[in-house]
């Protein structure tokens, strides 16, 4: 059960920012423009995205939040995700399970898991077998994607489900 | 293996065509595996028939029905094989009012099981939220979070925050 | 030949910049010819840069932002060469309520020049309406129009109609 | 100047429908699958579109009504655009000009400018040099079609406008 998102130089959020998730619905509102989606972007981001244009940018370093109202860039940008997992749905040890990611400015970027670095793979190991943001993670303008999917892209929906 | 893709595929269909139903109030779907003999590499074709209306193809629906048969779909999939946490970016941009209602109702239902979280402009969508953030920039170009309750929510859904946070 | 594109080209520079800004109310924006030598050919660079915001690649723009820009250009072509009429299909569904007003603001300046057919769900917009033409399926399936006039559309969007055809 | 369209067994328009367009704004509302962007196909179909796609079928017989509530298939399609031309603005001697355009199930299609059997080529003259439809037309869920436009389908739209 995801717990918190915290932000902290990723994209527009410069100031570290946390999100506290209840069970159930949370919404988020907020003008255009305001910084809603790029929640989304650090979510996928967090769980091991590797495509810049995924993240609506040419490179990765795009994310590092690069300055606005007199703030200057940012040297990086972490996000972390927080779960609470007693009911052991990751499999880790810990009632509490902690992602987190960075990158910074040269495309140096980490992974940590509860605070130890880690590798992108570990962070792909967790989520084996509790559904995958191929289908959990519907992005604006992209609710039509799995009609108009090619018959290959469309499979590969239905086989991550099997 | 071929089986274990076929079981999964029929509990994948079978919730279809319940997800497609509440979504329409009715009317009926399938899912087909375009070829029997060889269901690990064959397409997988989409079949959606809103109610009251003769069966055509799906890209003759509406923008409105398109979306929710993709919801449909996205959501069978999703009971068949439940991921802890389900994100909607704007998902209802194309829904009248009376498909957010069923959109949402089907939402509340999950949610017993499921965290969402789900980014809207529509008043009516952020009626079955149990907690609504508010995200705005107060110094342009830089991102805050607010708490923000429905009665802050105005009905042309501009956020004026009551508690400050 | 490369004078008429140049001037046609520049001439859409100058109402993309000014549209741009009545949309966003404020920031800047471009088109840019990629190769100066060889306008016939070279690619068309969009460039776009909100109120308060930094330049960034017009990909990381926001779904709203993007909608506007393209809005701003499309609207900058026309005025460029007009077509006698107009028609625009759910383009304000990424719209917040507050760009909603500039977006039929803008329309509302065209429209003395223009006519517009503009399919909406969003009742905001429907409030700058000359006419407005209700579509229904009473028999499923089977398209009708009904005159509607503003007070006949309800709160959440749905239409009441009060005078029969 | 647009002055009303006339739908018969067009898409989801069995029956022989009208809509009057005043000078200034008209809006069209109703429910999801009700039929207006059907309004947007007749419209781009009349003008001459030739891409079954762009009507979103596979054949261009599709946009004959084929069926609901006990209604049988049309036989044909019909939808005309009438303008009030008398500021001139098409090349026609007359101040009122009508554009039909019918197909049939078995694939004949006619056109008709003000009655008289025309080619597509004559439909198509008429408009030329008063904005194409290219961008007068804005389709649903298209809007940002120009921004993630390849370079040389964004260069037609501006040549198109020189
Ligand atoms: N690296 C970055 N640093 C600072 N700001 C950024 C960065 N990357 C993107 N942005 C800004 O974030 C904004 C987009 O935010 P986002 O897409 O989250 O908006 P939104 O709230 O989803 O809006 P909408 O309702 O229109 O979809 C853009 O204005 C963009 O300039
Ligand atoms: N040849 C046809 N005969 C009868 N009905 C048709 C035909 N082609 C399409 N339709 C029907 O028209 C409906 C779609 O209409 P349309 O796209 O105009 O809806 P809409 O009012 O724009 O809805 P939305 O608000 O969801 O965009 C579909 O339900 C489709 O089945
Ligand atoms: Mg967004
Ligand atoms: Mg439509």
């Amino acid at each position: 059960m995801l717990q918190s998102l915290d932000l902290f130089g990723f994209k527009s959020f410069v100031d570290r920012t946390r999100f506290d998730f209840d069970p159930g619905i949370t919404g988020i509102v907020g003008p255009n423009g305001s910084g809603k989606s790029n929640v989304v972007d650090a979510i996928k981001w967090i769980l091991g995205d590797q495509s810049p244009k995924s993240m609506r940018g040419k490179e990765m370093t795009d994310v590092i939040f690069n300055g606005a109202s007199g703030r200057k860039s940012s040297g990086f940008a972490e996000a972390t995700l927080t779960f609470n997992n007693e009911n052991q749905l990751l499999p880790i040890e810990s009632s509490v399970v902690q992602i987190g990611r960075r990158i910074w400015q040269n495309g140096d970027s980490e992974y940590l898991i509860n605070g130890t670095t880690s590798r992108l793979k570990d962070i792909r190991n967790l989520f084996l077998g509790t559904g995958s943001s191929a289908y959990s993670i519907i992005e604006q303008g992209r609710v039509g994607a799995i009609l108009q999917a090619n018959p290959s892209t469309r499979r590969t929906v239905f086989e991550e489900a099997a | 293996s071929q089986r274990l893709f076929r079981e999964s595929f029929a509990t994948i269909q079978t919730h279809f065509k319940e997800m497609f139903r509440k979504l329409f109030g009715g009317g009926e779907s399938d899912i087909i595996l375009e070829d029997h003999a060889d269901v690990l590499d064959c397409a997988i074709d989409i079949v959606a028939r809103p109610p009251g209306k003769e069966l055509r193809s799906l890209s003759l629906l509406s923008g409105g029905e398109k979306t929710l048969t993709a919801v449909a779909l996205v959501m069978a999939i999703f009971k068949s094989n439940p991921s802890p946490f389900c994100v909607l970016d704007e998902v209802d941009a194309a829904l009248d009012d009376a498909n957010i209602e069923r959109y949402t109702s089907l939402l509340t239902e999950f949610a017993e099981t499921t965290q969402f979280i789900m980014i809207t402009h529509r008043k009516r969508t952020m009626t079955v939220a149990d907690v609504i953030y508010g995200v705005t920039m107060e110094q342009p170009g830089v991102s805050k979070r607010i708490s923000v309750r429905f009665e802050d929510v105005s009905e042309d859904g501009e956020i004026t925050p009551t508690s400050p946070d």
